[in-house]
């Protein structure tokens, strides 16, 4: 299940529809500070079903909607598509005969969010049951942030195990 | 499970040993559990050694010798199960060009199990790199992706499908 | 005392706002007290805006963007009430070129009230110093003092005394 | 009280006795990772008097006496010395006539530590006091350690208030 292409709109500083290809084994993605790289890193934790707003650096949710620049308004809909490449055979037996396979997240100014899976609707665990077990899905150990890469080695080592057992 | 733990850590640490050494050039660093007859609720110590220098607690290590022990231990875990995707942030901030060089090295060996997005500011990541995307806010406050660069890397016989946005 | 809390918190507040423009090349910020009725405990909030993007919550900013608001605070600090040295360990690690630039720059200027010692791999950096003085380890385990090279800055009319080591 | 120059023997990594002259007004230190660079910035804090050692990195305080290398043994003893420019009238009034002020600080291994002022052996009170008030000491916000520039933004703004503290 490897990242074929994420999709953004109104996430973050991303507002207008930006779309992202990851055709290659290695891509670098380069750019002055504060420009929206993290914001991509963000963008692929929340459509991979992330709950807690902390760890998407934001006090509430609304906080990864586009809330305006200088120019700009802020927007009422935050959307990221992710589509995975599925011809490794890893996925979810529902979903073998795919070639590709899009998890989309949607969240409205109102607090009202939608999933789905190939544009069909679906619940918040429908996407989390789609990983499971496959290792498809992002690990604890497949996502560092910024700045987290030194923890790995200062933290506890009770933390410090959780890696182990995600492994496991 | 406890027979599960047992397995993940013993050859997560073979792994381990193996790729320190690789990214230190020499020296060596080992997993140890802190609690070893309670599997269930044992920690996992890191025992490492740099180059040169004496077996110490690793509190003492340097900035970028505590981030390169981190990624070795985070690519032995990779070896022993896989994710097929990995997304680092500046991981290699701390790093001196010398280490950046091993660090895009093992990256490039790892492209094979699974594909790898690395945000950064170092010029020899982004060499190393099989495709380039630069994001840039030309419109105050609103992020834009601009060119795919490919990079020309003859020695590297990966060459990317289509790149054409 | 409450009275001299209240004095330097409006005088760091006045200069924060003169420097943070300055590092960021525009944008505006402010500092403000979270609960200014109680002068003994209140904390000390931070506003800040970078060019050409709203107002929010300072958890929004990116890495860099955190790192140059600190040393704007830092240094706001420094103009109230200056130390006579000020070490910074790789402060400019997160930082892309352009504000490497503006924090040399500023250092620079700051260099009339306090003495700086600055730990960097930027080679912006060490351009901007005075002098430079390599660590190595050459022997492994052990710390030697190399070379001093002194920065031929002839725009910076501060020629060092004596260079001889 | 500027610093005008360190001596290390003994600390951390710099088993030899070195010397670092800081005539000038800004100062770069390069060099690989792990080389030492870092160690500076610790044994000018030590040598200011700091007592934790968790601030210095370390378990024990002892852990900043040279414990050896592939070709070295341990050190018994660590000692560094700052000199102070004293010529900007800034210092305490015992030491008005100096034009420097050295302060020395020593550690065997059997855990005795000595201080000494201009070569006169005195107390760490000694120590602090010569810097008390006269701003010439190290104040919180004048030595940021690798890592830690961030915490300045991201900390509460309760723990904030120290440093306007220390300024006023
Ligand atoms: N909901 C939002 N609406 C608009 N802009 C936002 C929103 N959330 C975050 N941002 C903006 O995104 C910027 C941060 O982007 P990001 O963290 O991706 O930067 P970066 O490219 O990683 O920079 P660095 O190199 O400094 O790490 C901030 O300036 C912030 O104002
Ligand atoms: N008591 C000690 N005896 C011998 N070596 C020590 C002692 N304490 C620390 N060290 C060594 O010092 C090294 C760390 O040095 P330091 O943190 O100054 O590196 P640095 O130059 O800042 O590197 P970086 O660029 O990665 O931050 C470690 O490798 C550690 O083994
Ligand atoms: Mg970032
Ligand atoms: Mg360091």
């Amino acid at each position: 299940m490897r990242i074929k292409s994420l999709t953004l709109s109104g996430f973050k500083s991303f507002c207008d529809n930006t779309k992202v290809l990851f055709d290659n084994a290695l891509t670098a993605v380069v750019g002055p500070n504060g420009c929206g790289k993290s914001n991509i890193v963000d963008a692929i934790r929340w459509g991979l079903g992330e709950q807690s707003a902390k760890n998407l650096r934001g006090r509430g949710m609304d906080d990864v909607i586009f809330n305006g620049s200088e120019k700009r308004g802020p927007q009422s809909l935050a959307e990221v598509t992710i589509t995975f490449d599925n011809t490794d055979g890893l996925s979810h037996p529902l979903y073998v005969d795919y070639p590709e396979v899009s998890v989309t997240r949607r969240l409205h100014r109102d607090g009202t969010s939608e999933y789905l899976i190939n544009k069909t609707p679906c619940r918040l665990k429908d996407i989390t049951d789609l990983f499971l077990g496959t290792g498809g899905g992002a690990r604890a150990y497949s996502i560092i942030e910024q700045g987290r890469i030194g923890l790995i080695v200062s933290s506890r080592s009770e933390d410090r195990r959780a890696m182990f057992e995600e492994a496991a | 499970s406890r027979k599960k733990f047992k397995e993940a850590f013993s050859v997560i640490n073979e792994k381990f040993q193996e790729i320190f050494p690789r990214l230190f050039k020499g020296g060596q660093a080992r997993l140890q559990l802190s609690d070893p007859d309670n599997l269930l609720e044992t920690g996992v110590d890191i025992i490492a050694q740099p180059p040169g220098k004496k077996l110490g607690n690793i509190e003492l290590m340097s900035g970028g010798e505590k981030a390169l022990t981190a990624v070795s231990l985070l690519f032995a875990i990779f070896l022993y199960r896989p994710s097929p995707f990995c997304l680092l942030d500046e991981v290699d901030a701390p790093l001196d060009e010398a280490n950046v060089g091993r660090f895009v090295d093992l990256v490039q060996e790892m492209t094979s199990r699974s594909q790898f997005i690395v945000i950064t500011h170092s010029k020899v990541t982004m060499e190393g790199a099989d495709a380039l995307y630069g994001v840039t806010m030309q419109e105050p406050g609103v992020s834009k992706l601009i060119s795919v660069k490919l990079v020309d890397n003859t020695a590297n016989t990966r060459t990317p499908e289509h790149a054409t946005q």
